[in-house]
Formats: C-alpha cells, sequence, structure tokens
C-alpha cells in the first residue's frame, strides 16, 4: 500500500472471530495532507469489517474535526489498505471461519 | 491522564491518545 502519511494499524490482537476490530490511526507526515491535523495524538475507534467502510469512519473523524474535508480520501485510503490486509490475513489464517 | 475521548453524533467514540516518539517520522 502507498505511503499516505497517516498510519493504521490494529489496536488489538486479531484472532479472525470478531467482525468489529480496534484500529489505531495516527498522522506520521503531515506534510503529505492538505489540511493541518488537529493534533497529532494517536486516534483508536472500533471497526465493523462487516457492516462499516472505511469512508463512514473518514467522514466520522473530520465531523469531528480531526481532519480537514480535503483530507477525506487519504484518510479512507489509509484505513481501507489497513482493512484491506486484515481480511486478507484472516483468508490465510482462518479460511474456514470467514 | 493523557486520553481524551471524542463521540461522533453517530455513536462512535475516538480516543486520542500520545503518539510514542518513536512512531511519528522524523519532522
Amino acid at each position: 500500500a502507498e505511503d499516505t502519511g497517516v498510519r493504521v494499524e490494529l489496536a488489538e490482537e486479531d484472532h479472525g472471530r470478531k467482525s468489529s476490530i480496534a484500529l489505531r490511526l495516527w498522522v506520521e507526515d503531515p506534510k503529505k495532507l492538505k489540511g493541518k491535523p488537529k493534533d497529532n495524538g494517536a486516534i483508536e475507534f472500533t471497526f465493523d469489517l462487516e457492516k462499516e467502510t472505511p469512508d463512514d469512519v473518514a467522514q466520522e473523524m473530520i465531523d469531528s474535526g480531526f481532519f480537514h474535508e480535503s483530507d477525506l480520501k487519504i484518510v479512507a485510503k489509509s484505513i481501507r489498505d489497513r482493512v484491506a490486509l486484515i481480511l486478507w490475513r484472516r483468508e490465510r489464517i482462518w479460511p474456514r471461519m470467514q | 491522564s493523557s486520553f481524551t475521548q471524542v463521540v461522533h453524533s453517530a455513536g462512535r467514540r475516538f480516543i486520542v491518545s500520545p503518539v510514542p516518539e518513536s512512531r511519528l517520522k522524523e519532522q
């Protein structure tokens, strides 16, 4: 996945069972963002792999004032890339469970 | 504590904590 300057990681162990999972997002390189992020804290949140989309969360982060509207795509892509990796890994490790 | 919590109108909670220095790229 291309480096967007926004890092998204698992905030808990993934055992492949739960559909909702804790993720942690922070800005690694603010120069890659169009707008100025509110502060460079790590934002932890729960994401439902089956029911939600990265764009939902990205929009909520903008509504909450963490990011500027012009960074919606970058934030959504950063979350999407991590979610894709989580799903890919689940397929590999627990194929029957998916 | 240095954790702050923001709850979005759709109900999702965002918990903000400091990023460990080691995880921030050199500015």
